[in-house]
């Protein structure tokens, strides 16, 4: 249920 | 040239078990701050970060920062051979592609080495601003993983919110539904068995249970684990690693279809 966000969709690479 | 001499060496075992699970390769970096890792696990859901600093180590050197990748799952094999009691070295040349284990027991009368061979890995590094939380709460962490393993056996998701009531944690499968509410309290023998809830404003996410399982297993590393949540953010899950620093997973939430 419910669509998985991805950690990248917050942060960004350096 | 890189020497990390480790008398806890039963530490690093554990953060090793903590983080095998989660993510398969990752590159271990030491510069003058510490030993440290970022990676997230292969679906992009999770995100580990690890900090040892320097002043943990009996003895710390490192030249010049180095980063050094390797395959978890190795890595804990090698360290299983290490005693709960024995000291640990860490050691690599600048430039070189091995890095060396030596394991001491209390005695000192064995010593082993285990010669691994680094692996060169293309890891993304994620920039993570400190932010302001709508709730910050510690517990114990062995409650909170019993709640995760005994939720996980009603349904695969779980709901946090965060209010003024407590920290409340619900699943809901195809036997029926759960909630689990942990009220705030302060009154207990040692501080380390408190619930503890600062709340600036009232969350609700939804989280994978898989994955909030997996973060159980650095349960042994601290007796506490520190939940943030912000209605825009992963969650973060903090277990603190006695003087010496830290494991935080990070975990993207999941949001209606």
């Amino acid at each position: 249920s419910g669509v998985q966000l991805s950690i990248t969709e917050f942060y960004r690479s350096t | 040239m890189l020497e990390l001499r480790l008398v806890q060496g039963s530490l690093l075992k554990k953060v090793l078990e903590a983080m095998k699970d989660l993510v398969t390769d990752a590159n271990f970096d030491c510069s003058a701050t510490g030993f440290s890792l970022q990676a997230m696990d292969s679906s992009h859901v999770a995100l580990v970060a690890l900090l040892l600093r320097s002043e943990g180590f009996e003895h710390y050197r490192c030249d010049r920062n180095i980063t050094m990748g390797m395959n978890l799952n190795n890595v804990s094999k090698l360290l299983k051979c290490a005693g709960n009691d024995d000291i640990i070295t860490i050691k690599a040349d600048d430039g070189g592609d091995t890095v060396t284990f030596m394991f001491e027991n209390p005695k000192q009368d064995k010593i082993s080495d285990f010669e691994m061979k680094l692996m060169d890995l293309d890891s993304e590094h994620l920039g993570i601003p400190d932010a302001e939380y709508h709730a910050i709460v510690r517990m114990p962490s062995l409650e909170f993983s019993r709640i995760c393993k005994d939720l996980s056996s009603i349904g695969d998701t779980v709901v946090i919110s965060v209010t003024k009531e407590g920290i409340k944690f619900s699943t809901r499968g195809d036997i029926g539904n759960a909630n689990i509410v942990c009220r705030q309290n302060t009154t207990v023998d040692k501080p380390e068995e408190a619930t503890v809830i600062q709340m600036n404003e009232a969350v609700s996410l939804t989280f994978a249970l898989r994955y909030l399982n997996s973060f159980t297993k650095a349960t042994s590393l601290s007796e506490t684990v520190t939940i943030s949540l912000s209605s825009e953010l992963p969650l973060v899950a903090e277990y603190k690693i006695a003087d010496m620093g830290y494991i935080k997973f990070y975990l993207a939430p999941k949001i209606e279809d």
